[in-house]
């Protein structure tokens, strides 16, 4: 494992841990989209079949379990414990329009078409678009709450980093996955917007507000 | 020949 990589999966583990955080402390998940968590909720569950198939590393396994759990918790808070504070109404966006096409596309672009494959293809590419529906509604409202925002960082900047972790991997192991690599490519860029939005605004210590 | 895939990505 290389630096790209370990600080990819920490700033992973930080955004997980700010949602659950926030959402508890203030027994609220107003701004949050549980469209968006159940998406993810959705990608680990597929990703991570594979814990009770193979033994990779003791890191490996505790890091699945941890998001499993994380999210699934985040879920039951969202749509059990803290139901009425749960804004759906300004979470609108269409998620079948997302998982519709990434099950076709990893149907017909995967590495090997077995079932376990699939689905870890499947878990790559809709893991590149699940965080529209929480886009879409901050843009809705058209303000995040700061600790939504810097969720929505450690959550964007996780992916760039394992971007560099790939780079670094192609130039120092020859090693590659195409399919990892562009979704991961999207899922980046899917958040420029809103990293520029961070850097001009939130480290000022200005609300993020979208302009009218 | 193809690298085996890498799976202990995260």
């Amino acid at each position: 494992m290389n630096i790209f990589r370990l600080l990819g999966d920490i700033s992973h583990l930080l955004a997980i841990i700010i949602l659950l955080r926030k959402i508890w402390m203030s027994r609220s998940c107003a701004g949050i989209s549980g469209k968006s968590q159940l998406l993810f909720g959705l990608v680990y569950t597929t990703r991570y079949l594979d814990l009770i198939t193979s033994y990779i590393s003791l890191y490996n396994s505790v890091m699945k379990v941890v998001f499993l759990a994380a999210s699934y918790a985040t879920i039951y808070l969202m749509y059990v414990k803290f139901k009425a504070t749960y804004d759906h109404n300004h979470d609108t966006f269409r998620i079948e329009f997302l998982v519709v096409p990434a099950v076709a596309l990893a149907l017909l672009i995967n590495h090997d078409f077995q079932v376990v494959e699939i689905l870890w293809t499947f878990s790559i590419y809709l893991e590149s678009v699940a965080i529209l529906p929480q886009l879409f509604m901050v843009s809705k409202t058209g303000e995040a709450e700061s600790i939504t925002s810097h969720y929505l960082f450690a959550l964007g900047v996780y992916r760039g980093l394992y971007l560099l972790n790939w780079i670094y991997r192609f130039w120092a192991e020859d090693h590659y996955d195409l399919i990892a690599i562009v979704a991961g490519v999207v899922q980046t860029v899917l958040y420029c917007d809103f990293f520029y939005l961070y850097i001009t605004k939130v480290l000022r210590g200005k609300k993020l507000q979208l302009p009218a | 020949q193809p690298e085996p895939i890498d799976k202990d990505e995260l």
